[in-house]
């Protein structure tokens, strides 16, 4: 059976590392370059920031988060610190 | 709404804010107008001020700028991250930074200044990121209509958590309308609203404008703390609470427009209020006492008022007298006051309302409205105030 093409890409994998870097790590606004996050915390932060915005809470980045992660915003963190 | 954990805040009445780095896609006045306005949707409802200054250090130090900015959160381009700002605190608290590679509009198109400059005031305030969708406080951005924008309910309640909500400014009560009959019912309140919604007189041969003006190409009619708008660009006519519009304004007495200062003046009982036209938000050091134009203190109100562009003259009429001020040298002219029906004959000797519209002039005194042709000196037409109403 011919291999399911990822639905997101690697880019987009990228970008969504950067966005729960930046507004969902655990301290403060944080510049993206500077922190990489393991599996685990990524799936934690992707879930945080899918309840944030009242997405379907999966851990799993699907292309409706993706777009979210899209959208034009402010560049405070999503999460109090 | 959500607060910065332990709930920074200001602990003073007066805010100060600086601008040091313009964007080049707004006129910095455009800019000015449209913080200034952003600051205001906060200052109607919550206990704080805001004064723009332009030198030194402020509380809230405001920039645009893209990509390094100074701080450790480089933008990241169009798109993506619009701005953002900090949690109030000395030194960089508060301050609020723009990304200049977005195109900055007071329109839909681009990335409307007056709403992202809200959404960062509410950090700069101790507003965290709100979950209600239609907060202005979500972290997304999306274009609502600005005219007329009031802080949504969520975000208003969230500041007011922080700061308490503002009371209005007590004025000068206007004066008591002559008692009616008693009421039937000793329980009931003779007059639910002190000046009764003047929706049903909009039709009426009788109506008595309070005051008109325009703005900006629109008319505005004043009746009971209430206006109608004549619009150029809506249809119809729109019936507003003066107070929904400018909270700390409950009636107009007078009002006109200068437009080359781009300014609007409302005057109610002994005070007045300067109002950006563009903006519609009230300038700061506002309202003054009628008395800082020239009026003597004598004058507890002023009947109407009309600027006359051809001779950059603003007319104060007061009982059955009226006064001339030169809007250039910001002072009164000498010689006055003097009688209405010596130099406009055939106006009435009262004069409830007025206001200028392409070159003429228009003078209520009661229902009635004389529309005057200053060059020649007399009455051309003679109309009812309903008239301009639509009905």
């Amino acid at each position: 059976a011919p291999t399911i093409a990822p639905t997101i890409s690697p880019e987009e994998e990228d970008l969504a590392e950067g966005y729960l870097t930046q507004f969902y790590s655990d301290v403060g606004m944080k510049n993206s370059s500077t922190r990489t996050i393991k599996e685990n915390t990524f799936s934690q932060d992707l879930q945080a920031m899918q309840a944030f915005f009242g997405l379907e809470v999966t851990g799993v980045l699907n292309n409706e988060t993706v777009e979210v992660m899209k959208a034009p915003r402010c560049g405070v963190s999503d999460i109090s610190r | 709404y959500g607060h910065f954990a332990g709930k920074p805040k200001w602990q003073k009445r007066l805010i100060t804010y600086r601008i040091t780095q313009y964007t080049p896609d707004l006129t910095q006045s455009q800019v000015d107008a449209t913080i200034a306005q952003a600051f205001q949707l906060y200052s109607d409802v919550i206990p704080l001020d805001f004064k723009q200054v332009s030198s030194g250090t402020a509380d809230i130090m405001i920039l645009f700028k893209g990509g390094y900015h100074g701080d450790f959160y480089p933008f990241d381009g169009a798109g993506g991250v619009l701005a953002h700002a900090n949690s109030p605190g000395q030194n960089q608290g508060g301050d609020t930074h723009f990304d200049d590679d977005e195109t900055w509009t007071l329109t839909q198109r681009g990335v409307n200044l007056l709403l992202v400059a809200a959404h960062e005031f509410g950090h700069a305030l101790g507003l965290d990121h709100s979950r209600d969708r239609r907060a202005l406080m979500f972290p997304t951005y999306k274009y609502v209509n600005t005219n007329g924008y009031r802080l949504p309910d969520d975000d208003r309640r969230g500041v007011q958590a922080l700061y308490g909500s503002r009371t209005p400014v007590p004025t000068t009560p206007k004066p008591k309308p002559p008692p009616g009959p008693e009421p039937e019912d000793p329980t009931e309140d003779p007059n639910p609203d002190p000046l009764p919604n003047p929706r049903d007189e909009q039709c009426s041969r009788e109506l008595v404008f309070d005051a008109a003006t325009s703005i900006r190409g629109d008319l505005f009619f004043f009746k009971n703390g209430y206006y109608w708008r004549k619009s150029t660009t809506f249809q119809g006519i729109r019936l507003i609470k003066v107070n929904t519009k400018w909270p700390r304004i409950q009636y107009v007495d007078a009002a006109f427009e200068v437009p080359n200062k781009d300014a609007v003046y409302l005057f109610e009982g002994s005070q007045y209020w300067g109002i950006r036209a563009y903006a519609k938000t009230i300038i700061s050091g506002y309202p003054k006492s009628i008395t800082s134009l020239g009026l003597p203190s004598s004058v507890s109100k002023v009947d109407a008022a009309v600027y006359v562009p051809s001779t950059k003259k603003t007319l104060f009429f007061v009982n059955n007298q009226y006064w001339s001020y030169d809007e250039g040298r910001n002072q009164m002219d000498l010689g006055y006051p003097r009688s209405i029906t010596q130099d406009f004959p055939a106006i009435g000797s009262k004069v409830d309302a007025a206001f200028e519209n392409i070159g003429y002039l228009y003078f209520s005194s009661g229902p009635r409205q004389s529309e005057y042709y200053l060059p020649y000196k007399r009455v051309v037409r003679v109309l009812l105030n309903y008239g301009w109403l639509n009905c």
